[in-house]
């Protein structure tokens, strides 16, 4: 089992996290 | 009587109010569905001949874990969501999941806990800055975005500040040595905007359980920019 969590970070959970936020200080 | 337990390695995850999300690496895809239930599916093979061969369905709680052999063993291409449940399912529960699974589990609450860590719980837009509470609490982090493009993260282990310059500065911890004026003065207020969160946090959940239905109150946003 291979599971390395750092490999999970990229640009397209990046623009998941910012569709997160709140309008107004993106 | 276990040497060992998964309780000791990790807290059952907590998946609520998290938006959904699907997000693959080499030999996973580690989605948040949208009944909040966290599903990892297991790769194996590479190109054409890669099979989705398990998947651990853990309900947003953490304590419930649904785990399976799709295709009774043989696997499915892997597909936009997570192949059905065939009938013969394995059941556990955090405290009796076999240690061969642990892994996955903690795989799958670390992806959790980093999606909890920037998802916004309370939103406060004060007079200078919008300060977000996440939902990694207790203890959560808080990101404060001033208006005038200063920034201050804060977290368990590190405050950062990020100057409208540019500039920025990590502190582990402890006393804040070195502070020039205005970074003070942007902590100063991080600090402020970060209790009047936590006062609203705790106001807005204790009305939460008075209510029968389990219905959430957050996100909350208060206030807006100026």
């Amino acid at each position: 089992d291979d599971l390395d969590a750092e490999e999970l970070y990229d640009d397209r959970l990046e623009s998941y996290f910012k569709q997160l936020v709140p309008p107004g200080m993106q | 009587y276990q040497m060992n337990a998964l309780c000791d390695k990790v807290s059952p995850l907590r998946a609520h109010r998290l938006k959904p999300i699907r997000q693959r690496t080499k030999n996973a895809v580690v989605s948040i569905l949208d009944t909040e239930e966290v599903c990892m599916e297991l790769l194996k093979g590479s190109g054409a001949q890669e099979r989705v061969k398990e998947v651990l369905r853990i309900s947003c709680d953490g304590y419930t874990i649904h785990i399976y052999h799709p295709n009774e063993g043989r696997g499915f291409p892997l597909d936009d969501r997570p192949p059905s449940a065939p009938e013969d399912v394995y059941v556990y529960h955090f405290d009796n999941l076999p240690e061969k699974f642990w892994k996955k589990y903690q795989y799958a609450s670390k992806f959790v806990h980093l999606v909890r860590s920037k998802t916004p719980k309370v939103t406060l837009y004060t007079k200078y800055a919008k300060c977000m509470l996440m939902e990694n609490g207790p203890k959560a982090d808080v990101e404060v975005l001033f208006y005038d493009g200063g920034k201050i993260n804060k977290t368990t282990e590190f405050l950062r500040i990020v100057e409208k310059s540019g500039k920025s500065y990590t502190f582990d911890g402890g006393k804040l040595n070195g502070l020039n004026e205005e970074a003070k003065i942007y902590v100063e207020h991080a600090h402020k905007a970060h209790q009047t969160c936590l006062e609203l946090e705790s106001t807005i959940a204790a009305q939460e359980k008075r209510k029968e239905k389990q219905l959430s109150f957050f996100p909350i946003i208060i206030g807006r920019r100026p």
